[in-house]
């Protein structure tokens, strides 16, 4: 038996909105410590990893290891009936053929139960060693989207320059070019959250698919800090940590000037 | 001209 009880239910709705796009297809396993997924986009050049901790559920149950082959648009479909404010719900058997979500509203005057068809997915497993990166910046989650955003209407690929100093997102297209520096906030600066932070062991240039970028942003909504972990040659990981329960962490191989 | 690599170069089968 499986149970995962969330009251703050629209947080697997944004966790669902952060990958659909990106990933059609995914399992989901479910042990004891939580829930983990990984999954790359059809053209295998991105991954997106979700980690949510058991601790962080209101009511977590799970006696056997299952994995839970979702097709993403379709939870999406279901989670879509689910009110902003609903405890939401989810529940398997051992051996399960569905998926139940059950929601909640607040009052506990209107309760629904959904099922969703589970698929086997074969799916290629990568092994991500745990690397310290030579840069790590940590930025609002908000700012990383605006400069994602704007920077696609000029080109398709953004290199992105870390120093000590700041960080240098530049774009080249046919009709002109652009770069956006955002540069590491002092102490005094403001709130923790609005900060930019650079942790740099070394300065790091590298390449990537803007079009990549803008899908890992569809994760803004998690959480106000964004965290950019950057080494050279290697893919870049963009984590949007979600607070008291884990992170969804996107993975995008660099770009190789040819 | 840009290449674009796979994940799979950078990480192996799990």
């Amino acid at each position: 038996m499986f149970e995962a009880r969330l009251t703050e239910g629209s947080l697997l709705k944004k966790i669902i909105e952060a990958i659909k796009d990106l990933v059609q297809e995914a399992n989901v396993d479910c042990s004891e410590e939580g829930l983990t997924m990984q999954a790359m986009d059809a053209s295998h050049v991105s991954l997106c990893s979700l980690n949510m901790r058991h601790g962080g559920f209101d009511h977590y149950r799970c006696d056997r290891s299952i994995s839970l082959g979702l097709n993403l648009a379709n939870l999406g479909k279901i989670l879509k009936c689910a009110g902003n404010d609903d405890v939401v719900t989810l529940k398997a058997e051992d051996e399960p053929d569905t998926l139940t979500l059950m929601f909640e509203s607040p009052n506990q005057e209107r309760i629904s139960d959904f099922e969703l068809k589970l698929m086997d997915i074969e799916t290629e497993h990568l092994g991500i060693p745990n690397e310290e990166y030579k840069c790590t910046i940590s930025m609002p989650s908000g700012e990383f989207q605006r400069i994602v955003r704007d920077l696609a209407v000029i080109g398709e690929t953004c290199i992105i320059t870390c120093t000590k100093e700041g960080v240098k997102f530049s774009v080249s297209g046919d009709l002109g070019n652009g770069n956006v520096t955002v540069r590491q906030s002092s102490a005094a600066d403001g709130d923790e959250k609005d900060q930019v932070k650079i942790q740099m062991e070394e300065p790091v240039t590298l390449n990537f698919a803007l079009r990549y970028l803008g899908f890992f942003t569809k994760a803004t909504p998690l959480g106000s800090t964004v965290k950019l972990h950057m080494s050279p040659d290697v893919p870049i990981v963009v984590e949007y940590p979600i607070d008291g329960i884990g992170s969804i962490s996107y993975f995008l191989a660099p770009k190789i000037d040819e | 001209f840009w290449l674009q690599r796979q994940l799979g170069k950078y990480y192996e089968d799990a």
